[in-house]
């Protein structure tokens, strides 16, 4: 399952 | 960004400042899970390898440096400065049953094949039972400092917080991360009899004392 790439969470 | 998760991170430093000011102040670890310690270390070690070639905003930058240096610290007084006051006895949960499945899972379960992806994996699935050699040793002891208690409070508060957050993001951005959301509710529910703890007694001004 594909999901955001380059996480913006800490 | 959301209210949620500008709390979770606040709720996230807090508890991070508050065992700092615990250990510097009293200038003992006692009572404190070292391995905890290492594994929330090697959590944000693993997660925030795009410090420097991923930049988001500098929130994000300034935050992950505070909580690299909040863990690294941390561990050295633990490990170094007042190690004669650590309490290794009781410090004795296997890190090796936390880490092989957890590695074993993020290979398994994950976004994308690629290293990054995977360090990123397996820093969300740590997070979630990096507390446990913690809850373990005050399960062995029997009880905490009540600055401990807070210290976990607040840490059990910031993932809660991020579950928030999540619901509040899928409703208005139909953001949807599904292994984020699944670990971080893994990981508050092992803080969940803490809590009913920490209520019904250090809020009331008892100590914490396991029956």
């Amino acid at each position: 399952d594909q999901e955001p790439q380059g996480h913006d969470e800490l | 960004m959301n209210v949620f998760r500008i709390l979770g991170d606040v709720s996230h430093l807090l508890a991070m400042v508050i065992l700092l000011v615990k250990i510097w102040r009293s200038k003992s670890c006692a009572g404190i899970s070292g391995k905890s310690q290492i594994l929330f270390a090697l959590v944000f070690t693993s997660r925030y390898l795009d410090l420097l070639t991923n930049f988001i905003s500098i929130y994000n930058t300034v935050m992950k440096v505070v909580f690299l240096l909040c863990a690294y610290v941390t561990v050295y007084l633990i490990y170094g400065k007042f190690r004669k006051t650590f309490d290794s006895e009781n410090d004795s949960f296997r890190l090796e049953f936390l880490l092989v499945p957890v590695i074993g899972l993020s290979f398994l379960e994950n976004y994308s094949f690629t290293p990054t992806e995977i360090l990123w994996t397996f820093s969300i699935y740590l997070e979630s039972v990096a507390i446990l050699p913690q809850l373990f040793m005050i399960s062995k002891t029997g009880e905490a400092e009540t600055i401990t208690t807070h210290y976990l409070f607040f840490l059990g508060l910031y993932r809660a917080l991020y579950l928030a957050n999540w619901i509040w993001r899928y409703h208005t951005e139909n953001f949807y991360d599904q292994i984020a959301v699944v670990s971080g509710v893994v990981q508050t529910i092992f803080y969940c009899d803490f809590f009913y703890l920490y209520i019904t007694k250090v809020l009331k001004g008892k100590k914490l004392s396991l029956p």
